[in-house]
């Protein structure tokens, strides 16, 4: 793990922001 | 072992002690996942990022999120009481964060705080000072760099004048502004290092 953004899965949540796919946290 | 990830934008600081560590790292991604997405929905707005490529887009955010971040939670820093209170609403006191593990980096985000606080500045100055602060085209992985230089330097034309107007009798003010965001960079660098170690734990 090199790459802090990777691990925290920061590059998937960006992504599905951008396209506007705004999953909804479950409860 | 107890695992702490005593992190303000974690919900669960302190994790009961009956979860596994990937429960822990989950829980902890579910507390910060919104303050990203409003990074995004942020970006979103600057005139220009859009017309950004994607990738591009992609890599600013993941360079720049935990920046702004800081910019915009500098206030959750109370440097005259020495506490943090965490997006859970729960405050600590800085020595009690020291214990869970949390020692450079919290001072440095605390004199971060102070300074930034120091300049007074007005939401539409912080707001144009985070937008400069994303577009930053010295970031790796930029692959069309004279697009996100054009942008960045619009910006930093923008942010001048902002300040400049707001407090035309103080011409360093603009300077010890832009200075911020070295300081910014020092601590994004301390806070991957302390996110690998934790990963590595």
């Amino acid at each position: 793990f090199s790459d802090p953004a990777s691990n925290l899965g920061l590059e998937d949540i960006i992504r599905k922001a951008l396209m506007g796919n705004l999953e909804e946290r479950p409860e | 072992k107890d695992i702490v990830l005593a992190c303000p934008m974690n919900m669960f600081p302190q994790a009961e002690p009956s979860k596994t560590p990937q429960e822990i790292w989950e829980d902890f991604s579910l507390s910060f996942t919104p303050a990203v997405r409003e990074v995004v929905e942020f970006a979103k707005h600057i005139p220009g990022f859009s017309a950004l490529s994607e990738n591009d887009q992609v890599t600013l955010l993941k360079a720049g999120t935990f920046e702004v971040l800081m910019v915009r939670f500098a206030s959750l820093f109370n440097v005259k009481e020495q506490t943090v209170t965490f997006i859970s609403g729960t405050t600590y006191s800085l020595e009690a964060l020291k214990g869970m593990g949390m020692g450079g980096l919290l001072d440095t985000m605390f004199e971060f705080s102070e300074k930034l606080n120091s300049l007074e500045l007005t939401a539409e100055e912080l707001g144009l000072f985070t937008a400069v602060v994303l577009v930053s085209a010295d970031r790796s992985g930029i692959e069309n760099l004279n697009s996100v230089e054009l942008l960045q330097e619009s910006l930093i034309r923008v942010l001048r004048t902002l300040v400049s107007k707001s407090n035309p009798c103080d011409a360093s003010r603009f300077t010890k502004l832009l200075l911020k965001m070295s300081d910014l960079r020092t601590l994004n660098n301390m806070h991957s290092e302390k996110l690998l170690s934790f990963r590595i734990d």
